[in-house]
């Protein structure tokens, strides 16, 4: 399977993941 | 009560009126509302000013101000639109406007690739690519040579950069995405189509109608 940069990064990066500023509040 | 709340919420700096975000967003006039009990929260929690600093955005996002990441500096730095190093409530709005699940494809698009677009050079670079690689990896405490990172840089900038000029342009970038959907994935977030739900004090609280 080709290993996709751009994939990897916005599939790990948890600085990408917005949902945690509703979680909790 | 709406009279006095609607003043005390005008003085708050960068409050912009839900009427006015709603109609330049995807959010309903109430969603905007669910969005400042949210964004009170959030631009309070470290210093009482009603504006989200970098340290308040990491800690709602990490649970520690301290915590530096580069992705969530880029996200934060593009929501701050004027650049002056808060987060104000209309930035805010319109930002996460381009998250809600209705939002034009183009504009998600059109987002993720500032967000790469590291040094705001109106391209991603390979150097760029491989930046947030590395920091992705540090991150992540996974391990991966220096060659095989060269690779998957190699790689992924081959069947990117269709023109072989060493950057992404906006258009490629655009035709990339619709070869690899997935990459944009996090650019909806599900919790904006219900956040009157997660927010439901507004609910009673609303004064949009009363104070017009």
């Amino acid at each position: 399977k080709f290993f996709n940069a751009f994939e990897f990064i916005s599939s790990m990066s948890s600085g990408f993941d917005l949902s945690s500023l509703f979680e909790n509040k | 009560m709406g009279c006095v709340s609607s003043k005390r919420r005008k003085q708050e700096p960068g409050y912009e009126e839900p009427t006015v975000l709603a109609a330049e967003t995807p959010f309903t006039v109430s969603e905007v509302e669910a969005l400042h009990e949210l964004f009170k929260k959030l631009s309070n929690a470290i210093i009482a000013d009603g504006l989200i600093h970098r340290e308040e955005f990491q800690l709602a996002l990490f649970r520690n101000r301290n915590r530096r990441n580069l992705f969530a500096d880029r996200i934060f730095d593009l929501f701050d639109v004027k650049r002056n190093g808060v987060i104000e409530f209309g930035e805010f709005v319109r930002s996460l406007g381009v998250f809600h699940p209705n939002a034009p494809v183009a504009d998600k698009i059109a987002f993720a690739f500032r967000l790469y677009d590291l040094r705001q050079t109106g391209f991603i670079e390979r150097e760029e690519l491989k930046e947030m690689v590395l920091a992705l990896l540090h991150e992540s405490d996974l391990a991966l040579s220096e060659d095989v990172v060269e690779t998957i840089v190699d790689k992924t900038f081959g069947e990117a950069d269709t023109q072989g000029d060493g950057k992404i342009d906006p258009e490629e970038w655009k035709e990339f995405v619709s070869k690899h959907p997935s990459l944009i994935k996090n650019m909806t977030l599900p919790y904006l189509k219900d956040i009157t739900l997660a927010f439901p004090s507004f609910v009673v609280r609303s004064e949009v109608d009363e104070s017009d």
